[in-house]
């Protein structure tokens, strides 16, 4: 990974108030799985999605794009891949 | 158990005992090293017993010899793999043995003729996977969350790329899930985060640059070699907090630890190596006292840590007269004085937050010249809320653009004086970004007080020529103060005098024996006094008008003719009154009242010291079964549930048969099936899909009852659609295990499906997309059907499905 920009992932972390079942609601909506509540992050899930390319150099555009407009999505973020080395 | 008393009579069978040098000084021949005082600390008892500890890396052994009994499930998860195992993946170039080797150091198992002996070699030592695979700000945040009510300290030896030009840290989510653990984490007490500080291996960098280790609610650890040398590997930062011993030179000896593959090594290297030391140090503290918060385990840190004979040119005192260096913060760790503090330790005050933004008059940065800037701060002395009268963390958020990063070097100069390095020069950073409100945090001012000038100094000694047109410039500088509004200092000096006297150094030096002195004194004739006496003189008059002019006395006398006699009405604290010799006599050593001078006739004890009841003598450690009440100074039964307790009664450290501990309460060990429910104080029924549980919900199960399985955090009888049942290493039910993606029935891991969702077909027992696609033309089908793409997942959005139906 070193000497490369960002590396997109097919994984999100969006905030949805209302609960699970709000949150599957709008997952499927724009073709994400929802994996379920980020640990104890109150509102905060993990959608993932299949058909966007696992990991890309930049952020691929497509109908799962228009979940950050969605009004009831407080904030999404698209997952970078963070170079972490062992001390 | 080895027996404690002579700590060099000490010997584990473990094989690698006998090199472990940093813990004992077995090895004659070789310089004695065990400044960390571990043994003393196993010598008061305490070796980790119910804490528990977890890694966050890539994996650990669970099944490795050394580490199988202690090994803790329930502390342990799989981020990478989405499950309950966090074996690591075995491969040809032994990647995932990082976190098996850290495990070791914290709680490899004693005396068990495998490997070595962990700091905490009791404790619960769990792993959680996450580092084999895309670390992502979810990852992480998960990781950081796992059970915070169950783990007590998380411990992490990885960080962001140390190649000098990095400048990265938490994300959002991390950063919430950092303070979700402090804020909820162990009912309320904060998690521990123990990170090993920003070395990597390579040249040039800073670790004021890794936001792991420069977060206020990590304890950054760093490393010297076996000579009190600063490694090769090392990089200095002000957020350091602590050190411990680590490899070092060819010539200087390494740690030892456990190996994947069940194995043992010394190859374990860096500040990787100290982390996991630190943590195992932490859980012997947290040992002898549950209630330390996370607060006051970094308190109890600064307060034990010392430069020994570390060696750093930048060593210097603060205003609070603690020593602190940029290499290893306040020195090497010291286990025994964490747990001695530990078990007297009172929390300390609240922290306060008071940040103020610095107005700027000047901007620009020249290249080749420095900028201060400064500001003035109360510490917020006018709100009650936020005043910081005494310091712990102090952090500077910068907005600085410039051309070439690197260039830059920062220091930040408290209203005492003292001077910290914020950042140094990086001479491999040429980014452009500048400093977008990163927050450098140092710990060098801790308990200075903050009221006065602060300063920011940042100098810019370009390495390399620059655009002179483009001009640096410092946007805006925030300065963020952490501390508490009292001193913390007066809480630690009441527990100084204390244990001052409770470490009485020579006994004999402060407290004579009465009878020696007394039967040498003689009485000397007075001249002729014809006033009137004291009142306490008796009937034979006296030569003066004070009480030491009596020739006899009505009530008691005191003193001995060298050191001057008085008559008193009644005898001082450590002394009895003979009622036959009218003298004041001392009672027995440690007494304060007594009604005789044998060690069974005290009353009362001095300070620091404890009245055995069961014997009427002062000791300063209470018997097993009591606890030491200071208002009363006085030994005192704990619960008939406890067998030791701490400061009350019902505050218990461990409990008697048939109870277990909750808290620091011993509850009624309740059978299979039922829990101890707090509020009613009764063993309530689990749910019933709950074998073990520690509340009533369906959440709340540890292992499920006969005839359900595991799924995420419930029990259930079947397994939902998309997962399959398996076997689960280490619990006594099986887990529903994830099919593929987009699977809705399976057999096992991987191409066992047999049903999939919506909008996949079943091929080859995988599910593949099988969604139209007009566009494919029949030359790109008939590629992907000679190359056999379709059974590669990846390529099946290449509408692999309409090839094939169409033969």
């Amino acid at each position: 990974l070193s000497g490369r920009g960002d590396l997109y992932t097919n994984h999100w972390a969006v905030r949805i108030a209302g609960g699970a079942q709000q949150a599957d609601r709008i997952a499927a909506k724009y073709g994400f799985r929802n994996l379920g509540q980020i640990g104890s992050l109150e509102d905060q899930y993990h959608f993932h999605h299949s058909r966007v390319v696992r990991r890309t150099a930049f952020s691929l555009k497509g109908l799962h794009s228009f979940i950050h407009m969605d009004p009831k999505v407080d904030w999404a973020q698209q997952q970078v891949v963070k170079t972490r080395v062992k001390r | 158990h080895a027996s404690f008393s002579d700590p060099n009579a000490i010997h584990f069978n473990d094989p690698k005992w006998s090199n472990m040098w940093y813990i004992h000084c077995n090895n004659k021949n070789s310089r004695c090293r065990s400044e960390m005082n571990i043994l003393a600390a196993w010598q008061r008892g305490y070796t980790g017993k119910n804490v528990v500890v977890t890694i966050l890396d890539d994996g650990i052994e669970r099944n490795h010899p050394d580490l199988a009994q202690n090994y803790d499930p329930v502390a342990s998860y799989d981020v990478n793999g989405n499950d309950h195992d966090p074996t690591p993946r075995y491969d040809t170039r032994s990647e995932n043995i990082h976190g098996t080797r850290c495990a070791g150091e914290v709680a490899a198992a004693a005396n068990n003729s495998h490997c070595i002996v962990g700091i905490a070699y009791n404790a619960h030592i769990g792993g959680i996977r996450m580092l084999d695979g895309d670390v992502t700000d979810i990852v992480e945040a998960k990781s950081l969350g796992i059970r915070p009510d169950y783990i007590h300290i998380y411990s992490a030896s990885w960080g962001p790329k140390d190649d000098g030009k990095t400048v990265d840290g938490p994300g959002l989510l991390t950063k919430q899930a950092f303070e979700q653990g402090i804020r909820k984490g162990r009912k309320g007490l904060g998690s521990i985060f123990v990170w090993a500080s920003g070395n990597g291996g390579r040249q040039g960098d800073h670790c004021s640059c890794d936001g792991y280790t420069s977060s206020i609610y990590t304890i950054s650890i760093s490393s010297t070699t076996e000579n009190g040398n600063k490694p090769w590997y090392l990089e200095v930062c002000s957020s350091i907090m602590a050190t411990t011993y680590s490899s070092g030179e060819y010539n200087e000896r390494r740690i030892v630890t456990t190996d994947a593959r069940q194995r043992c090594t010394d190859a374990h290297t860096g500040t990787s190596v100290s982390a996991p030391i630190v943590a195992g140090i932490i859980a012997l503290a947290l040992e002898a006292n549950r209630l330390l918060t996370w607060r006051d385990v970094q308190h109890l840190v600064v307060k034990t840590s010392r430069p020994v004979h570390l060696k750093a040119e930048d060593w210097k005192t603060n205003a609070a007269g603690h020593r602190v260096s940029h290499h290893y913060g306040f020195g090497l760790v010291d286990a025994d004085a964490m747990v001695l503090e530990a078990t007297k330790w009172r929390t300390v005050p609240p922290q306060h937050t008071c940040s103020q933004i610095a107005e700027l008059h000047t901007r620009h940065i020249f290249a080749g010249q420095s900028l201060n800037s400064s500001l003035t701060t109360s510490g917020c002395s006018g709100d009650t809320e936020q005043h910081v009268g005494y310091l712990e963390h102090v952090v500077a958020k910068v907005l600085i653009v410039h051309p070439r990063r690197g260039d830059l070097e920062m220091n930040l100069i408290s209203p005492s004086g003292t001077r910290s390095q914020l950042l140094a020069k990086r001479v491999y950073d040429s980014s452009n970004e500048g400093f977008r409100n990163w927050e450098f945090m140092t710990v060098h001012f801790w308990g200075e007080r903050p009221e006065g000038m602060w300063t920011l100094e940042i100098i810019d000694s370009p390495s390399k020529l620059r655009n002179p047109e483009v001009l640096a410039n410092l946007k805006e500088w925030t300065i963020i103060l952490y501390g508490t509004s009292q001193n913390p200092q007066q809480h630690y000096s009441a527990q100084q005098s204390q244990s001052r006297m409770l470490v009485v150094p020579s006994p004999e030096l402060i407290l004579e024996e009465p009878e020696v002195q007394e039967e040498e004194e003689e009485e000397k004739e007075e001249e002729e006094y014809t006033g009137l006496c004291h009142s306490e003189c008796g009937d034979q008059g006296c030569d003066g008008p004070d009480a030491d002019h009596c020739l006899n006395c009505a009530h008691f006398s005191l003193g001995s003719l060298k050191s001057g006699r008085t008559c008193v009405s009644h005898c001082p604290p450590g002394h009895y009154g003979d009622i036959v010799s009218h003298r004041c006599k001392r009672c027995y050593k440690g007494c304060d009242q007594c009604v005789g001078r044998s060690a069974g006739d005290c009353l009362s004890c001095q300070r620091g010291l404890y009245l055995n009841t069961l014997n009427s003598s002062c000791i300063n450690t209470c018997p097993l079964g009591h606890f030491a009440d200071e208002d009363q100074r006085q030994c005192l039964k704990c619960h008939e549930t406890c067998t030791m307790c701490l400061r009350y009664a019902d505050r218990c450290t461990s409990c008697s048969e048939g109870y277990s501990l909750a808290g620091m309460t011993c509850v009624p060990e309740c059978t299979n099936g039922t829990f101890f429910h707090l509020e009613e104080m009764t063993c309530s029924p689990c749910h019933s899909s709950c074998r073990t549980c520690t509340g009533l919900g369906k959440e709340d199960c540890i292992q499920c009852a006969k005839g359900y399985l595991q799924q995420e955090w419930r029990c259930v009888q079947t397994c939902a659609s998309g997962y399959y049942a398996g076997e689960a290493a280490g619990l006594p039910h099986k887990i529903c295990h994830r099919c593929e993606d987009n699977c809705l029935c399976c057999s096992g891991p991987g191409p066992t499906c047999t049903k999939c969702k919506a909008g996949y077909s079943l091929i080859s027992r995988t599910c593949i997309v099988n969604a139209s696609c007009n566009n494919a033309d029949e030359v790109f089908c008939e590629m992907v059907k000679s190359n056999r793409l379709c059974e590669r997942t990846f390529y099946s959005q290449f509408c692999c499905r309409t090839c094939l139906m169409n033969g």
